[in-house]
């Protein structure tokens, strides 16, 4: 399994279409504070079935859509697709796009339906098939920041017993 | 499933103990159940002594050997079962020139099987990335994604400046 | 001793509000007492718009933003009642080129009347220095101290090194 | 009042006595990894009257005595001295050390008598005139690390309250 690609749009401060290829191995991502590179991060993790608002750093689900800037209207939905290449089976990439309901009590997006949703090129990715991945980093939504030992220590233990689990 | 657990925890030791190595460049560390009876419920108790230092609990290392420490242990659980891919957010902002190269060099022995993605501000880590994509917010308050060389990485980091100055 | 409370709350508010739009230069922040009933048990509540931004939760600041928010706390505090002298321990840790020297114009406001001694690895903060100390273990172990330079610090900060290279 | 002169002997990685001057408005402090630059920030806290081991990154208060490196036997005892000068009334630089009772129940350092403990060049100097120190930093012994802003918001929460509890 590879990740091939990744598609933003109206997610957090990406308003507008964004593509990113990940064909190489090691990909950077660089630029000044806030101007958003650990909002692609947070991207990857929605896409990939994360539903903790406090681990995307928002009050709630709906913080992930476009709130608006200068000069710029705030969005009504957040859409990222992922294209993933199986390469055991030889398959063509596969995209995902997470089925984002917005609970009906969304205070300021009360317009913000369903978002993304529809699977592209292909089947649709079932979760059992969506990828582990690892993501660490300093700034993550947790108030001690898991850059702390301590911390990975924690998720350490939570990552050890997951991993048995699913083995079971 | 607790013989299994134990039998992934003592793999995740042991990478542990070699990672730890190669990262000080010396030393030793381990890591202990606190608690061998239900081992599913158990807490995980960490020492370490990098090269010189008395063994010590990870809350008397300074800030930056406390990162490297964290490192050894993400990686360590990574070797048991390496996910396809795998992202890291500024892990390396607390270490110094000589533990962020000992960093990449360790980092370099996952790439490859696995797909790596890296926010960084050291200029260092830029330089082992294949590819590197610059964030901007030309239109303030709007991201976008811009194709950056390595030698473009200074003046890029510090436009767009609205300073009054 | 309460209306005491509320006119130090008030100062140190003025403080934050200019002292943030300094580090940014720009946008707008302010800080609410949650409770006005009780000020003295009453928790602080903080929102910030760096500029071009909408208003938020101080959750939703990126790593940078947060520590440039705190270091705008820090001082509109420390302003509300200077204490001699003021020790920072690697605060520019998250912050890029542009930042640092933001921070450090801001610092050159308070350092003078009060002094102050700071831990850093960023060069640029190494270069507003008056003195600059340097630590080094040649003895594995134990700590001491040197005088170093400004054009020394990248040599010295790559030694001693007991790489098995 | 101002800060003229630091030493230090025996208090963590400081095993010989080391001195610092702080003439300078402005003194940096730089090094790798490990060397020991956030101890020096501990001896200024623990001077001044810090006995939170926690605040120390210890877990008692007898973790502040130099334990030992290769080859080097572990110390007794710590000792800090602060040189201050009080430019309002034109004195005599004053040095205050701590006096540092072990508690008795020190596990390693059965040993560890009273640390430092007599007033230099002059009176000692009450707890009352030892000078409110500002120290922040994102290594701070909590584990959130105070850089964090949450966490920022509560100290100054604190430092507000004492402002005017003191100035009562
Ligand atoms: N829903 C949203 N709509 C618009 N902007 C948003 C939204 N959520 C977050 N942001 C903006 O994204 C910015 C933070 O971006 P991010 O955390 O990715 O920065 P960063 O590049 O990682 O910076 P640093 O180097 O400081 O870590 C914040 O300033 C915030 O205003
Ligand atoms: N009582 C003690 N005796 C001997 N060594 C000690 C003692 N307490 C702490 N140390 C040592 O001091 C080291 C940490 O020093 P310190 O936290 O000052 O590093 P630092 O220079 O701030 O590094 P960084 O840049 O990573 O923050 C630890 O490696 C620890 O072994
Ligand atoms: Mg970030
Ligand atoms: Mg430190």
């Amino acid at each position: 399994m590879r990740l091939k690609r990744l598609e933003v749009r109206g997610f957090k401060s990406f308003a507008d279409r964004t593509e990113f290829d990940f064909n190489a191995d090691l990909t950077g991502i660089v630029g000044p504070n806030g101007c958003g590179k650990s909002n692609v991060v947070d991207a990857l993790k929605w896409v990939l079935g994360d539903r903790s608002a406090k681990s995307l750093r928002g009050a709630e689900m709906t913080d992930v859509i476009f709130k608006g800037a200068e000069g710029r209207e705030g969005l009504h939905q957040a859409e990222v697709t992922i294209v993933l290449e199986n390469d055991q089976l030889g398959e063509d990439p596969v995209a995902f796009t997470p089925e984002r309901e917005h609970p009906v009590d969304a205070p300021e997006r009360a317009d913000g339906e369903s978002v993304g949703g529809e699977a592209l090129d292909g089947e649709g990715v079932t979760d059992s098939e969506v990828p582990d991945v690892l993501v660490a980093g300093v700034q993550d939504g947790d108030e001690t920041g898991s850059g702390d030992v301590s911390d990975v220590v924690r998720r350490t233990r939570h990552a050890l017993v997951a991993n048995c689990t699913e083995l079971r | 499933s607790r013989s299994l657990f134990a039998q992934t925890f003592e793999q995740a030791r042991e990478n542990f103990r070699s990672i730890f190595r190669k990262l000080f460049q010396g030393g030793r560390a381990d890591m202990y159940l606190t608690e061998t009876e239900n081992a599913l419920e158990s807490g995980i108790e960490i020492v370490a002594k990098p090269p010189g230092k008395e063994l010590q609990s990870i809350a008397l290392l300074s800030g930056g050997e406390r990162s490297l420490t964290a490192l050894a242990i993400l990686f360590a659980v990574f070797k048991v079962k390496p996910s396809p891919f795998c992202i890291l957010d500024e892990v390396d902002a607390a270490l110094d020139e000589t533990n962020v190269e000992r960093f990449l060099r360790v980092l370099q022995d996952f790439v490859g099987p696995s797909q790596f993605c890296i926010v960084t501000h050291h200029k260092r880590t830029m330089a082992a990335c294949d590819v590197l994509y610059g964030i901007t917010m030309q239109r303030r308050g709007i991201s976008s994604r811009i194709s950056v060389a390595l030698d473009e990485v200074d003046e890029f980091s510090e436009a767009p400046r609205f300073d009054k100055a």
